[in-house]
């Protein structure tokens, strides 16, 4: 995983 | 956005909403556990911190921001306008006993070892387990009222419909989170045995008591 992981779930 | 992770979010909405109302309605907290909302508090709390730094929809952020009202509220009416009424006797459980070694794990597995990536993986590890104060006290007690088995079949509807679709998402996308993955099976897990009781007792009218 990238730096600045999307958390895009509640 | 799946169909089943719509309808998972809404199932822990209405889980969330529905202990919230109990309690109003009812002027009572009897029967749940403070300890496991006030978890959920720091679970909310903690992995939404991203609304100031991170926008998704205004479907997230909407939903974020409830989450974290409704969370409150319902620990302001726990600990302070119906404390009276609060079963602490039976609410036990040692809370650091989980938020120490998920603090610490939090801290050595996470993607990202960043200030805000690791207060994401405790608030992900830690509503894995927040549950089980809640669980602990009906085990104590041997019951539980038809609305917090209503509350917990409703958080539990929610948790499972959240490995569908991973499911999804990883078919039709590529995508999963190892992390949220793993949690959200042991969290799961945790509440199979009460799924058991609900559908033998509960969905039959009966009240959720466990056997002697």
């Amino acid at each position: 995983h990238a730096h600045g992981h999307k958390h895009d779930e509640l | 956005m799946n169909i089943f992770r719509l309808v998972g979010d809404l199932s822990h909405l209405l889980a969330i909403l529905l202990l919230l109302w109990k309690i109003w309605k009812t002027r009572s907290c009897a029967g749940v556990s403070g300890k496991s909302q006030i978890m959920f508090g720091l679970v909310y709390i903690t992995r939404y911190l991203d609304l100031f730094t991170n926008f998704i929809s205004i479907y997230n952020t909407t939903m974020k921001a409830i989450f974290i009202a409704v969370a409150i509220a319902t620990i302001y009416l726990i600990y302070f306008k119906f404390k009276a009424t609060y079963d602490s006797n039976h609410d036990t459980f040692r809370m650091e006993f989980l938020i120490v070694p998920v603090g610490g794990l939090a801290f050595l597995v996470n993607h990202d070892f960043t200030a805000l990536e690791i207060l994401w993986t405790f608030s992900i590890y830690l509503e894995s387990v927040a549950i089980l104060p809640q669980l602990f006290m009906i085990s104590k007690t041997g019951e539980a009222e038809t609305i917090t088995s209503h509350y917990l079949f409703a958080l539990g509807s929610y948790r499972a419909l959240y490995i569908v679709n991973w499911v999804y998402r990883y078919y039709f996308e590529g995508f999963f989170d190892l992390i949220a993955i793993v949690a959200g099976c042991v969290q799961t897990i945790l509440y199979c045995d009460f799924f058991y009781l609900y559908v033998t007792k509960v969905m039959h009218g009966k009240k959720l008591s466990l056997p002697a």
